[in-house]
C-alpha cells in the first residue's frame, strides 16, 4: 500500500521553468497519486506540476537540476520531481541514483557514458538506463555504489564516495530539526508520506504544524520521540524509527535561561520545581506516579536534571510531570516570561504627542512603515488626516493621542501597528486611574442567560 | 478554578494546542476577537496555526458531535502594550453568538471597579479536588480597594493590576485558568474587568489575587480591531 508519490520530492507553490521557453505538454486529469503514477510509468518524465484546484497534472522531462532550468513561485502548481535526481545521497546500494555528481572519489573528472576514450567501455546510454553525460551512476550494481570512468588515462574507472543517506545528514540530541532524506525505517520498512492519511491515518498533517519539516515521507520527530520516526507503508505496523548518525558534536543549547523563559522555553535551565498549585514535580528520572518517556539519558540535550520544569517537547512552555497522582503534567507558566523587547532608545513626556525624535522600530525591533506609504499596511492616520502630527518619514509618533505612547506602521504586512521602543521619562506625570470619576456607560453585551446558571448548579 | 462550582460563563473561551489540549482560557469581546494572556503564548510572532479557540463549552473535552462547540482557528496574536501581558486573538471566522456564547462588556477606558464589587472568575484550569475538573468551573470573588491591596502586598501593585480579596475557603484561579476572565456585574451588564495572570501559588487564603486592569488597555483593544 505504498503511494507512487513516495518516489516524488514536493516543492508547494513552485513552477518548473525551462529556459529558452518550451510549449508545456498538454495537461492531464487526475490526483497527484494519479499523476506520480504515470510519471513513473514513463521513462522521460523526471516531475510533474500539479494543479491542486483543477487536478490536472503537466508531466516534465526535467527537474531543478537540469541545465537551463530554474525554478518559480507559482501558487497554483506543487512541483513534485523525483527523488532520486535530486538526492546527493544513495539508497542501499544507489543503482537508482540519478544526481549529477561528476567526479570521483579522489576527484578526478568522470568521462561521458556517451564517449569511448580515454576508456573504451560497453555501458552506452539508453533511455532507460540514465547514463546521462558525465554523472556518476551504478549501472552494475557495485557494492561500492556509484562510479564512473576517469578522464585520467590511467584509471580506467573509479567509485564516486557518495554517502548513503542515512549518513548523509546526522542529527542531533533527538532529531527534532533533522531534515535529512531517509525515509525508510530501522526495519527498512519505506515511510509513509505524511501528507498523506493511507494506510494510516495520523494528526501529524504538513499544514498544521509547518515549523516540523513533515517533508514527503522523510524521518522526522514531531512530538519529542526519542529520534526521528514515520508512519510505515506496511498496514500492520503504524509506525516505527528510523536509524540516523548522531552528530559527533553536541551543539551548544540556544537560549538559555535560569530564571525567566524565553519563546517555548526549551532553553529553561532553572530549578523551579513545583506547580503553581503547589504540588512538587515528580523527578524526571522516576516512572511512579506517572510512566513516561522522557527518560533522562535518552534526552541528553534537554537536561532532564532532577524534577525542575523543562520543555523537551517542543510544548508551549516548561512543564513537568507531578507527584499527584490525579494530576499528570502541568505548565510552569509562574516562572516569568523574559523581557523581549528592545531597550527604549528614547524617552517621552506625557504621552507622545509631542514627541518629534527618530526613533523608527518597533518594541520588537520592526522597522515602521513610512507614514505616507500605501504597503504594507494602507493607513487611516497619514500626513493628509493629521498635519498637525509631524508625521515625517517612518519616524515614531502618537497623532491619536494612545495613552501607551509613540507608535507606528510596520514593515511586517502581519503587524498592521505596534509600539515603538520608546519609554515614558521618569517622573512622567500621567493622571492617576485611581482618581478618575467617570460615568459608567456600556455597549449592548455582557448578557446571559442566569436561568442556565441555576441550572448548571 | 479552586473553590469554584459548575456555571454558565458564555464569553470565556478554551483556547486549544495543535495537539487539541486545552492550555489556557480567554474571553470573547467581539466575534472575532478573543483576549488573553501573553504568558501562554511563546511570542509575539508566534505561528499560530493549528491552534484554536473553543466556544459555547460545558464540558471541558465534550465529544466531537456536542451540538453547541464552536471550534475556530486562530489566525493572528497581537501583543498588548508592554506592561499590560494582554494579548489579543483575532479568529479565523466571526464567532456565532447563541445562549452558549455571548460577547463580554469591555469597560470604558479608564473605568476603575468599585471596591466590593462581586465579580467572578471562570474556567476549565485545576480545582485540586474542590470541584469537577471536567467541566467549566465558576467562582465568585469580591473586589479590592487598591490601597488596601497595595498594603497587603507592601507597595508592589501596579496601577495596571487590580485585586480581589482572599477568601478563608480557598477560592481562586490555578493553572489551566490564565487568560480567563474576571468578570464584573455593572449596570446590569457583565464587564471585563479583568484577565486572570499567573500567580506563585492558586486560591491564597492569605493574600489578595492580581488581575490585568482591562480597563487600562481599552483604547489599544479598539484600536487593534479597528486597524
Amino acid at each position: 500500500s505504498r503511494s507512487p508519490l513516495n518516489d516524488f520530492q514536493r516543492l508547494r507553490a513552485t513552477e518548473l521553468l525551462p529556459l529558452p521557453p518550451e510549449a508545456p505538454p498538454p495537461p492531464e486529469p487526475g490526483p497527484a497519486e494519479q499523476c506520480a503514477q504515470r510519471c513513473a510509468t514513463s521513462p522521460a518524465c523526471r516531475a510533474f506540476h500539479h494543479e491542486r484546484q483543477s487536478q490536472l497534472c503537466q508531466l516534465l522531462r526535467w527537474t531543478q537540476h537540469s541545465p537551463g532550468v530554474r525554478l518559480q513561485k507559482n501558487i497554483h502548481y506543487d512541483l513534485y520531481q523525483k527523488k532520486d535526481y535530486l538526492r546527493d545521497c544513495i539508497v542501499a546500494d544507489g543503482i537508482s541514483y540519478r544526481g549529477t555528481r561528476a567526479t570521483t572519489e579522489k576527484g578526478l573528472r568522470c568521462q561521458h557514458w556517451q564517449a569511448t576514450t580515454p576508456h573504451d567501455h560497453r555501458f552506452l546510454p539508453s533511455p532507460r538506463n540514465g547514463l546521462e553525460e558525465n554523472y556518476c551512476r551504478n549501472p552494475d550494481r557495485d557494492k561500492r555504489g556509484p562510479w564512473c570512468y576517469t578522464m585520467d588515462p590511467s584509471v580506467r574507472h573509479q567509485s564516486c564516495g557518495i554517502k548513503k543517506c542515512q549518513d548523509a545528514i546526522c542529527m542531533t540530541c533527538n532529531g527534532e530539526d533533522y531534515r535529512g532524506f531517509v525515509d525508510h525505517t530501522e526495519s527498512g520498512t519505506e515511510c509513509q508520506r505524511w501528507d498523506l492519511q493511507h494506510p494510516h491515518k495520523h494528526p501529524y498533517h504538513p499544514d498544521k504544524y509547518p515549523e516540523k519539516g513533515l517533508d514527503d515521507n522523510y524521518c522526522r520527530n514531531p512530538d519529542g520521540s526519542e529520534q526521528p520516526w514515520c508512519y510505515t507503508v506496511d498496514p500492520a505496523r503504524e509506525r516505527e524509527y528510523c536509524r540516523i548518525r548522531v552528530c559527533k558534536k553536541r551543539p551548544r543549547p540556544l537560549n538559555v535561561t535560569t530564571n525567566c523563559f524565553r519563546g517555548k522555553g526549551e532553553g529553561y535551565r532553572g530549578r523551579v520545581n513545583v506547580t503553581v498549585s503547589g504540588i512538587p514535580c515528580q523527578r524526571w528520572d522516576a516512572q511512579a506516579p506517572h510512566r513516561h518517556h522522557f527518560v533522562p539519558d535518552k534526552y541528553p540535550c534537554k537536561d532532564l536534571q532532577e524534577n525542575y520544569c523543562r520543555n523537551p517537547d517542543g510544548s508551549e512552555a516548561p512543564w513537568c510531570f507531578t507527584t499527584r497522582p490525579s494530576v499528570r503534567v502541568a505548565f510552569c507558566f509562574h516562572i516569568r516570561r523574559c523581557d523581549d523587547e528592545l531597550g527604549a532608545q528614547e524617552c517621552y513626556h506625557g504621552r507622545g504627542e509631542t514627541y518629534r525624535g527618530h526613533v523608527s522600530k518597533t518594541r520588537k525591533g520592526i522597522t515602521c512603515q513610512r507614514w505616507d506609504a500605501q504597503t504594507p499596511h494602507v493607513p487611516q492616520i497619514s500626513p493628509a488626516t493629521h498635519p498637525e502630527a509631524h508625521l515625517e518619514e517612518n519616524y515614531c509618533r502618537n497623532p491619536d493621542n494612545d495613552s501607551h505612547g509613540p507608535w507606528c506602521y510596520t514593515m511586517d504586512p502581519r503587524m498592521p501597528f505596534d509600539y515603538c521602543a520608546i519609554k515614558p521619562c521618569s517622573g512622567n506625570a500621567v493622571p492617576s486611574i485611581l482618581e478618575s470619576t467617570e460615568a459608567v456607560t456600556f455597549e449592548q453585551c455582557g448578557r446571559r442567560d442566569e436561568r442556565l446558571q441555576l441550572k448548571g448548579r | 478554578i479552586v473553590g469554584g462550582q459548575p456555571g454558565n460563563s458564555p464569553w470565556t473561551v478554551s483556547i486549544r494546542n495543535r495537539a487539541g489540549v486545552h492550555f489556557c482560557g480567554g474571553s470573547l469581546v467581539k466575534e472575532q476577537w478573543v483576549i488573553s494572556i501573553r504568558q501562554c503564548f511563546s511570542s509575539c510572532d508566534a505561528d499560530l496555526s493549528g491552534y484554536e479557540v473553543h466556544l459555547g463549552l460545558l464540558f471541558k473535552d465534550p465529544g466531537p458531535a456536542d451540538p453547541d462547540l464552536q471550534a475556530i482557528p486562530i489566525v493572528r496574536i497581537f501583543c498588548g502594550p508592554s506592561e499590560s501581558h494582554l494579548v489579543l486573538l483575532k479568529l479565523a471566522r466571526p464567532a456565532v453568538l447563541n445562549k452558549r456564547v455571548a460577547l463580554i462588556c469591555l469597560p470604558p477606558e479608564r473605568y476603575v471597579v468599585p471596591a466590593g464589587t462581586i465579580c467572578e472568575i471562570a474556567g476549565w484550569g485545576e480545582t485540586r479536588g474542590t470541584a469537577d475538573s471536567r467541566v467549566l468551573n465558576v467562582a465568585q470573588l469580591p473586589v479590592l480597594a487598591h490601597g488596601e491591596c497595595q498594603a497587603a502586598l507592601r507597595g508592589r501593585l501596579k496601577e495596571s493590576e487590580l485585586c480581589t480579596a482572599p477568601l478563608h475557603t480557598g477560592v481562586g484561579a490555578c493553572e489551566g485558568d490564565y487568560g480567563g476572565p474576571l468578570a464584573c456585574l455593572t449596570a446590569d451588564c457583565w464587564v471585563l474587568e479583568g484577565v486572570i495572570t499567573p500567580s506563585r501559588v492558586c486560591a491564597r487564603t492569605d493574600q489578595p489575587a492580581l488581575f490585568i486592569r482591562v480597563s487600562l488597555y481599552v483604547d489599544w483593544i479598539h484600536k487593534v480591531m479597528k486597524m
